[in-house]
């Protein structure tokens, strides 16, 4: 078994130098680590998993990556070897990207990006990189579905200092304020993304498509009492039947709330807020700008 | 000071612009 | 309040800059000002001397401009478009924001219609896309729309530039603010007293049970 796993080792050298990470992969995975004449210690096993995920991962094979990277999540708990831990959570965060997990994979991403060390082990971690997955942290957020959960993530990410700097900032700001995205700027945000980010989808929408439908109608339903399924229609850029079957969708996930009158071709959006709360949220509001004012005055020493 | 007339004029739209008697009750 | 935050250092600026310039640069800053994305008011800039020099020279048109930017709204601008010069698409759709300030500073609830006759608007989704972009989303106003009875309904507004005549009505709205804040806090007075009396009148009352519950005990 050593001769094998020493030549299997050095096969998948020779292929990785090709950039045929797949086969390299195969190769790898055909390394017995649970064999029982070989004695192999956890580090070496944890490594092995890692790299067959990574080169599986280089082809956007998430589903044989994920394999080893489960087999490797029993190992990494009890590793010293800080260089695997961050491949393997790297590995793992794609794994949730391709697998459209996109929230989860944002969680994983902006951990990543918050690490604070710029040397680990004999590795170097240079500032790209962790910009790189701070930036695949707010794509994910705003690919992921519209609702309480992924609104949380967006409001840290955009209080998080770092991601004024990003390109894709002025996207996040929108998100993050519920407004309404057009169309030139929803097609530039899909220049950013990568191809399984723009996978069509059973319903023949894409993943991107449903992620800002799904945003501008819960942006919308900030900014009407109602309205009819036609408007909503030409909002959102759907015939009318498609926007009140998402709407109809969300609603019953409990992602947005309202109430829909087929009779009248009209979605009723309700507020998050009951109607006493937003009676007192009024007054709040009035006392707050009378103070303001009272202070404008003693300031200006009127 | 035009800024504060601005203010103002901005605050006391917001307040209810209902007028009867029994709402002010419930008002105030 | 924010919009005030944010317009002051402009106001600022155009005052200053205002301060030190001729006729022919004055209507472009006039022009400038009257395009700025973020300005939304203008008294501060009228009320420099040296503005008020344009009357009456080549260069009044500018300085009407400015008052129309002050107090005015779109439809006056057509009624005058005669004699004012023509407007840029900033400038246009400058105006027409601070059209819905003013229709917004009488009434809380907006037509569809009106505010569709008011800004020129030809359909619904038209008056709802400047309504959401130009309004709601540059802050200046707050509020919803409803399709089903087709009118925009207020929240907030940021205060325009009062006219003169208005001043009144905004000192008799405070007046009266003032007034039921006062007889609101005489009936808390009021109520306090009452309180106090009340309970104290209860303790009097237990005390009153509790001595005769003594007698008793002890004929008994």
């Amino acid at each position: 078994e050593e001769q094998v796993s020493v030549i299997r080792e050095k096969l998948a050298e020779l292929y990785e130098s090709e950039q045929q990470w797949s086969k390299a992969a195969q190769m790898l995975s055909g390394i017995d680590l649970e064999s029982g004449i070989r004695m192999l210690d956890d580090a070496y096993k944890l490594s092995k998993c890692v790299h067959i995920a990574r080169l599986y991962l280089e082809d956007d094979d998430a589903v044989n990556a994920e394999v080893f990277i489960n087999k490797a999540s029993f190992l990494v708990s009890t590793s010293q070897h800080e260089v695997l831990n961050l491949q393997y959570k790297v590995c793992y965060a794609r794994i949730l990207d391709l697998k459209r997990k996109f929230l989860e994979a944002a969680l994983r991403y902006y951990d990543i990006s918050q690490i604070e060390k710029r040397q680990i082990g004999d590795e170097e971690i240079d500032e790209d990189a962790l910009e790189q997955a701070l930036s695949s942290a707010v794509t994910c957020t705003i690919l992921a579905a519209a609702g309480p959960q992924r609104s949380r993530v967006l409001a840290t990410l955009y209080k998080d200092e770092r991601c004024s700097k990003l390109k894709i900032y002025p996207i996040l700001q929108k998100v993050y304020l519920e407004r309404i995205l057009r169309k030139p700027e929803i097609d530039a945000f899909a220049q950013e993304l990568k191809a399984h980010q723009k996978a069509l989808l059973p319903d023949n929408f894409t993943v991107l498509d449903r992620a800002m439908i799904e945003h501008n109608l819960l942006s919308a339903s900030k900014l009407y009492t109602n309205i009819s399924f036609d408007e909503l229609g030409t909002l959102l850029g759907i015939p009318p039947e498609k926007a009140e079957k998402i709407a109809s969708r969300m609603i019953y996930e409990d992602r947005m709330r309202g109430s829909i009158d087929q009779v009248e071709a009209v979605i009723h959006f309700e507020d998050d807020m009951e109607e006493l709360q937003q009676w007192d949220q009024q007054i709040v509001g009035l006392c707050q700008a009378l103070n303001d004012i009272l202070d404008c005055i003693t300031s200006k020493g009127i | 000071d035009n800024s504060l007339l601005r203010q103002v004029s901005s605050l006391l739209r917001r307040l209810p612009a209902m007028e009867s008697e029994k709402f002010q009750d419930e008002f105030l | 309040m924010e919009i005030e935050r944010k317009q002051a250092e402009l106001i600022d600026h155009f005052v200053k800059h205002a301060a030190t310039l001729e006729a022919p640069q004055l209507a472009s800053l006039i022009a400038e000002a009257t395009s700025h994305p973020s300005l939304f008011a203008f008294s501060e800039i009228l009320s420099v001397p040296n503005l008020s020099k344009l009357q009456g020279t080549q260069y009044s048109t500018s300085f009407d401009l400015l008052r129309l930017f002050a107090y005015g709204t779109w439809s006056d601008y057509k009624s005058n478009a005669g004699c004012l010069p023509a407007l840029l698409p900033d400038q246009a759709r400058k105006l027409k924001q601070l059209t819905v300030l003013t229709l917004a500073e009488t009434d809380k609830v907006l037509p569809y219609d009106q505010l569709m006759q008011e800004l020129d608007v030809s359909n619904v989704r038209e008056l709802e896309d400047f309504l959401i972009n130009e309004c709601m989303y540059s802050g200046i106003v707050r509020g919803k729309l409803d399709q089903l009875r087709r009118c925009f309904e207020v929240q907030f507004a940021a205060g325009r530039d009062p006219r003169p005549e208005q001043l009144s009505n905004m000192i008799q709205t405070l007046t009266s603010w003032l007034g039921s804040s006062d007889s609101l806090l005489h009936s808390i007075q009021e109520k306090i007293k009452w309180a106090d009396m009340m309970s104290e009148a209860n303790k009097k009352h237990r005390k009153e049970v509790e001595d005769r519950v003594e007698d008793v005990k002890k004929s008994i």
